[in-house]
C-alpha cells in the first residue's frame, strides 16, 4: 500500500539528519528551490547506497531507510571530524 | 584512513578509562577494552599501556546526549559511540553512548562492548570506515561470536598501511590448548594469497618420508578443523597448528595430542558450542574434548545416519551459524542437524548445486571469519555461503604465512 503522507515526512526528516551526520549533506536553510534541495539529497542518498552496496537509485526506498536505522558508529562514512 | 592519514607517531600509546557504564561489572569493561586493544596490537608494532590518572593519548568514557563535544549522542539505538583520529587533545578519544545497553555477551538485548570498542579504537588509531561487509570497521553494528574473533583482512590491510606488521614474533606457543573460553583475544592472520616463495619439494630418495615443508606449493591435507579458536591441519601423522595467540605455526604429531588415535584422518570438525571435535577415518569416528577422547568411541559412521554403502567420508565442516554440519562424499554432500542429532531430509545433494565454484571432490573443509574454505589438492576455495559466491582461490597452505 502507499506510505501514509505523515510517515513519509518523518522518514525524509530522519534521512536528512542521517545524511547530514554521515554523508556531509548540508541543507542550505535559505535555499528557495525545494527541487534543488531534493536533488542534492538524492545525490547523497546515492552516495550512501553505493557505500553499503545497495541498489543505487537516489530514492529513499525501504531498504535504504532500514540500513539508515541500523545501530552504528557515529563517525561519518565519507568525511573525518572537522 | 581519515583525510591526510593521521596516525600516532610512536609505537607506545597510552589509554585511560575515565568512567564506567553501570550496565556491566567494571572488570568486564576493563577486559573488553584490553581485548580490543590486543586485537590491534597483535597485527601492528603498537603497544598499549593503561594509565590510571593524568592525560593519556586515548581517553575512554561513557556519556549520554550532549557530552562536551560537537557530536551529541542520540538516545538508545542509532549512534552507539564515536572516536577521534590520532592527534593531541581530544584526538584518539573514544566516547560510548550511555543510553545504550552495554554487555559482554553477544545477545540481541544489548551491544557487545568488546566489538564496539574494537571498532572505535580502530578510529582512535587512524582508521576510517570500511564498506567491506564483515570487516570490523564496517559502520553498522553486527552481533557476532567474539570468542575467537579475528580481524578481517581488510582491517589488517588498513591498520598495517598505517603502522606496518608486528615486530618480533612472540615466543612459540606452549603445548596446552587454550581453556574452553579463551581469555585473551588477538587475531591470526587471515589466509594470504598464493605464496610467492618457491620451496624445493623433493625428498631425497634415501631419506624416510618426512613432514612436508610448510610452504611446499604442492602441499595437500587429509583433514582440517578449528579447535577452541585455533586451526589444526592434518596430513598422515602430522599436525600443523595455527594459533591466534602466536604468529608461528606449531609442528606436532597426532600422537602428541591423542596417543591412542590412528593417523591419517579422512575428516574432522568442531562443534564449538559443545567444545567437541570429531575425527573420521574409514567408517569410524571419534569424539574428543581438548586432549581427552570420549568413552565409547570409535563408533560406526552409520550412527550419524549414513547409509551402509558409505564406507568413508572425504571432509566435514560445522556451520556455527546454522548449527548444521556438512559431510562431503565424492561429488555429493549431506547436512546433519547437530540440535536434533539427525541427517536432514532431501540429502545427499550435489556439492556443485549449493557451493558455488566447488565442482570437484573436497579433501578438507573449514569455516573461519564467516567464510567457508574448501580444500582440493594443493588449492583451497574461499566461499561466501550467504551470498553463494566463490570469493577467491589460494594455495592450501596459504594459512602458513609463506
Amino acid at each position: 500500500f502507499p506510505v501514509v503522507p505523515e510517515k513519509e515526512k518523518e522518514d525524509i526528516q530522519f534521512a536528512q539528519k542521517y545524511l547530514e551526520n554521515f554523508y556531509d549533506f548540508k541543507e542550505e536553510k535559505h535555499s528557495l528551490f525545494r527541487a534543488q534541495k531534493l536533488d542534492r539529497m538524492a545525490d547523497k542518498i546515492r552516495e550512501m547506497q553505493s557505500f553499503f552496496g545497495l541498489e543505487v537509485t537516489g530514492q529513499l526506498n525501504r531498504k535504504t531507510l532500514d540500513m539508515m536505522k541500523q545501530p552504528r558508529c557515529g563517525i561519518p562514512d565519507i568525511r573525518s571530524y572537522s | 584512513t581519515f583525510p591526510h592519514s593521521p596516525k600516532w607517531k610512536k609505537e607506545d600509546v597510552t589509554y585511560r578509562i575515565l568512567n564506567y557504564t553501570p550496565d556491566m561489572l567494571q572488570a568486564d569493561v576493563e577486559e573488553a577494552i584490553a581485548r580490543a586493544f590486543q586485537l590491534w596490537s597483535s597485527v601492528t608494532p603498537l603497544r598499549f599501556t593503561r594509565l590510571y590518572g593524568g592525560q593519556a593519548d586515548i581517553m575512554i568514557s561513557f556519556a549520554a546526549g550532549f557530552h562536551g563535544d560537537f557530536y551529541s549522542f542520540d538516545g538508545p539505538g542509532g549512534t552507539l559511540a564515536h572516536a577521534y583520529p590520532p592527534s593531541s587533545g581530544i584526538g584518539g578519544d573514544a566516547h560510548f553512548d550511555e543510553d545504550e545497553n552495554w554487555t559482554k555477551f553477544t545477545t540481541h538485548s544489548g551491544f557487545n562492548l568488546f566489538l564496539v570498542a574494537a571498532h572505535e579504537l580502530g578510529h582512535s588509531l587512524g582508521l576510517g570506515h570500511s564498506n567491506v561487509f564483515g570487516a570490523l570497521m564496517y559502520p553498522v553494528y553486527m552481533a557476532r561470536d567474539t570468542r575467537d574473533y579475528q580481524l578481517h583482512q581488510d582491517d589488517i590491510d588498513g591498520i598495517q598501511a598505517l603502522y606496518g606488521p608486528p615486530r618480533e614474533s612472540p615466543v612459540l606457543p606452549t603445548k596446552a590448548f587454550p581453556p574452553q573460553e579463551p581469555t585473551e583475544l588477538t587475531t591470526a592472520e587471515a589466509p594470504t594469497e598464493t605464496s610467492s616463495r618457491e620451496e624445493t619439494t623433493e625428498n631425497t630418495p634415501s631419506k624416510p618420508p618426512s613432514r612436508p615443508e610448510d610452504c611446499d606449493p604442492h602441499l595437500t591435507f587429509d583433514a582440517i578443523t578449528t579447535l577452541r579458536g585455533e586451526i589444526l591441519f592434518f596430513k598422515g601423522s602430522y599436525v600443523w597448528r595455527k594459533s591466534p595467540y602466536f604468529s608461528e605455526i606449531e609442528h606436532d604429531t597426532i600422537s602428541s595430542f591423542w596417543p591412542s588415535l590412528v593417523a591419517g584422518f579422512d575428516a574432522a570438525y568442531e562443534v564449538d558450542k559443545t567444545d567437541r571435535v570429531l575425527f573420521f577415518k574409514d567408517n569410524q569416528y571419534w569424539a574428543v574434548s581438548g586432549y581427552s577422547i570420549e568413552s565409547g568411541f570409535p563408533k560406526p559412521i552409520q550412527n550419524l545416519g549414513f547409509p551402509t554403502n558409505i564406507r568413508k567420508i572425504d571432509a566435514a565442516v560445522h556451520d556455527h551459524n546454522t548449527k548444521k554440519t556438512y559431510f562431503f562424499v565424492g561429488n555429493k554432500y549431506w547436512s546433519y542437524n547437530e540440535n536434533t542429532k539427525s541427517m536432514e531430509r532431501g540429502y545427499p545433494r550435489k556439492i556443485a548445486a549449493d557451493f558455488h565454484g566447488i565442482g570437484h571432490t573436497v579433501d578438507a573443509a573449514l569455516q573461519k571469519n564467516g567464510y567457508f574454505y574448501f580444500f582440493h589438492g594443493s588449492n583451497q576455495y574461499e566461499v561466501d555461503i550467504k551470498r553463494k559466491k566463490l570469493i577467491r582461490t589460494m594455495k592450501s597452505n596459504s594459512w602458513f604465512n609463506c
